[in-house]
């Protein structure tokens, strides 16, 4: 554990309190892709299966891996069940099939291993870091934002970003190298976080609403 | 050779 990760990971636990609080207090889900909640929890069940092989890594490592899959499932919950009126489809309409078909095929050709642990877990670094592109793709539709919701994109950006120095300082503090697949597919995700960040900067961090271009 | 130290991340 170094300190780019803590703080990387810190920003992911960020992310969703603003978005159960953004949910809670504003009673709605609007504005948040249900999509993009939903590959979320794709991600996070089958990247943590090896919870069910007692496989220990630290106390830390089990509790954040419970709690994302947990936050995960309560978030579906709220914007299924409980706010589920003002969850409007009509505008979430990304086809998702497009990233879990090619996420599936690439997790089959780059894996550590054929097992029931390693595929999952290679479909899953894949698809998180395509999993942010229909709630980014709504956001173009609707071509702005409340500032809450863009406070939850950014601290997902941050923990993407975040992790790069992490790896850097790996790579120079450990002698067992780089691991390609989770930094290739990370460098992809930040990269996808790039154009919403230079807006959230200039506009969001300023005081302005969140507005594309016309 | 690959490396497999991301599975000690989340």
């Amino acid at each position: 554990m170094n300190f780019f990760r803590l703080l990387g990971d810190l920003s992911h636990l960020a992310s969703i309190f603003i978005l159960l609080h953004k949910i809670q207090t504003t009673r709605s889900c609007r504005g948040i892709s249900f999509k993009t909640q939903v590959l979320y929890v794709v991600v996070f069940v089958t990247r943590y299966l090896d919870l069910l092989t007692f496989q220990f890594h630290s106390i830390y490592n089990t509790v954040m891996k419970l709690f994302f899959i947990g936050s995960s499932i309560y978030i579906l919950y709220l914007m299924r069940v409980r706010f589920r009126p003002t969850n409007d489809p009509s505008i979430d309409t990304f086809r998702i099939e497009y990233l879990l078909g090619p996420c599936a095929v690439l997790s089959l050709i780059f894996n550590y291993g054929y097992t029931w642990l390693e595929i999952p877990w290679s479909f899953s670094i894949f698809l998180e870091s395509v999993a942010i592109l229909p709630q980014l793709f709504m956001l173009q539709r609707t071509g702005e934002a409340e500032t809450i919701t863009t406070h939850y994109i950014a601290a997902l950006g941050a923990y993407r970003a975040l992790y790069i120095p992490n790896w850097i300082f790996r790579y120079f503090t450990e002698d067992n190298g780089v691991d390609a697949i989770a930094v290739v597919a990370g460098i992809v995700q930040t990269a996808l976080y790039v154009d919403f960040g230079w807006i959230y900067f200039t506009k969001v961090l300023q005081g302005q609403k969140f507005e594309l271009p016309a | 050779e690959a490396k497999e130290n991301g599975k000690d991340e989340l």
